[in-house]
């Protein structure tokens, strides 16, 4: 029997064709977030300059959050022509169980919002992008070394409510549908149970 | 966030994916997350070093190149 032969970065199926449209929607809570108006600006150029069509909805509340993104799977499934990538930025104060805080102070749950693209139709088989700048927890990492050694032993003995890695694993192990998620690409700020600085 | 600048996440990443529009994305974010934490954070409540690590997650099944 012939192995199978795996695939060469070469080949033009190793890679996502984005020919099609590309679309960003940016969701920012800027209020009591000194400088995040830097990081929205800077994230609109650069979305910009790699083709993006960009939508920008700053100091949404937590049900806003919620309805900007099935507005925008909707409009994408709704799109005349392909649709190629997505990007989604988030970004406002966050909690250690993946919440995310409205300008309400409400809280919404980021993996929410992943599924909520993960089941657009328009992007099936096609990279999902998420950029979520928010903490994870209240945890401040001081790196390694000597230093470092209280808070690792803390971090050991750290209470319920913050998840271990096990806990994580589980979770996804669990969920109905987890096997079905491909194609999505989260970039987090933090580690998980960290201040995102 | 640096409140002239705004956050080492979001500024490292716009200047790297400028930098190399083209280049692999989980390669670039890679290099993302190696800057950053090589940055050491002094918050404004704090004396002591911080440091910042991201994360990525990723379940594509194919290079991404954004340009």
């Amino acid at each position: 029997v012939e192995p199978r032969r795996p695939e060469s970065d070469s080949r033009p199926s190793a890679q996502y064709d984005l020919s099609g449209t590309r679309a960003a929607l940016l969701l920012a809570v800027i209020q009591d977030r000194l400088g995040a108006e830097h990081d929205v600006a800077a994230l609109v150029d650069l979305c910009q300059a790699l083709g993006f069509k960009v939508i920008l909805r700053t100091d949404p509340t937590a049900q806003a959050f919620r309805e900007e993104l099935v507005q925008f799977r909707e409009k994408l499934d709704a799109h005349k022509g392909p649709v190629s990538c997505a990007l989604l930025a988030l970004m406002a104060h966050g909690g250690p169980q993946g919440q995310l805080l409205g300008v309400d102070g409400q809280e919404v749950q980021s993996e929410m919002l992943v599924q909520e693209l993960n089941c657009c139709q328009a992007l099936r088989g096609r990279p999902k992008v998420f950029l979520l700048q928010a903490c994870r927890g209240g945890n401040r990492d001081p790196g390694v070394g000597p230093r470092a050694l209280p808070w690792y032993r803390r971090w050991l003995r750290a209470p319920p409510g913050i998840p271990t890695q096990a806990d994580v694993l589980q979770v996804h192990v669990d969920a109905p549908g987890s096997t079905g998620q491909a194609d999505i690409l989260i970039f987090y700020s933090a580690a998980e149970g960290c201040v995102a600085y | 966030r640096d409140e002239e600048k705004g956050s080492d996440f979001v500024q490292t990443l716009v200047e790297v994916m400028r930098a190399n529009p083209g280049g692999d994305f989980i390669e670039l974010l890679t290099e993302v997350n190696r800057r950053v934490c090589e940055l050491d954070v002094l918050g404004p409540d704090s004396v002591e070093r911080r440091k910042a690590c991201l994360e990525i997650r990723s379940s594509l099944r194919r290079r991404l190149c954004l340009q």
